[in-house]
């Protein structure tokens, strides 16, 4: 474990806690996908299937479930909650995400660390991850003017796998056989993808205005 | 072969 890993995770479980600070304290999930919350949902049950097979360490099988738990959770709120699933946008969240689901699983069949059921499920949760935030971002363009919480949520999940990519880099200089292109490469790929968000973050942060994706 | 703690980030 290194400093950039453990502030990636800080940030991803922050993230993952302005998320459900939003829907339990204003009861409505308006601006969040919930595309991209079923495809987080699939991203953790595919890379987690380790869970009770490889004890690496507490704090990171407690993790494993915080991050089972909270995505499963959400996808039933907004699904099921009666209060809550009233806000959603689904008019807006028309993203065809079962696209990102085949590309993903295709690419692992062909592009993986070993051909088994472990590592070709590792490998698609990994792609997965990389798109998965794309459904939110087309929702959030569409749905103009964006609430903080939910700015928040994005920029703290964009956040994460940036410093994911600084561990990488750590790695690789102070570890021996260190390598992990697939997960370099489709993190790289990830962070990428929220570049103009970003942007439009900052510039709202800047100029103390209203987050506004232009459509 | 994959040494077992391969995957030991999140």
């Amino acid at each position: 474990m290194n400093i950039f890993r453990f502030a990636g995770d800080m940030m991803h479980l922050t993230s993952i806690l302005v998320l459900l600070l939003k829907i339990y304290a204003t009861k409505s999930c308006s601006g969040i996908s919930l595309k991209t919350q079923e495809l987080y949902a699939l991203v953790f049950l595919a890379r987690y299937l380790d869970l009770f097979t490889d004890f690496i360490s507490v704090y990171n099988t407690i993790m494993k479930l915080v991050f089972i738990v909270s995505s499963t959770a959400i996808v039933w709120c907004m699904k099921r909650d009666r209060v809550v699933r009233r806000s959603y946008d689904k008019q807006l969240d028309t993203f065809r995400h079962y696209f990102l689901l085949a590309a993903s699983f295709a690419l692992a069949l062909l592009v993986n660390e070993k051909f088994t059921f472990q590592e070709i499920f590792w490998a698609f949760s990994i792609y997965l991850e990389a798109v998965a935030i794309l459904p939110q971002l087309v929702l959030l363009q569409r749905s103009g003017n964006v609430d903080n919480l939910t700015g928040q949520y994005v920029f703290f999940l964009g956040a994460y796998r940036a410093f994911y990519i600084l561990n990488w880099i750590y790695r690789y200089f102070t570890e021996t056989h260190f390598s992990r292109w697939i997960a370099c490469i489709s993190g790289l790929v990830q962070t990428a993808l929220y570049a103009d968000f970003f942007y439009y973050y900052y510039i709202s942060w800047k100029n103390n205005t209203k987050l506004k994706l232009p459509a | 072969d994959l040494d077992d703690d391969y995957h030991d980030e999140l």
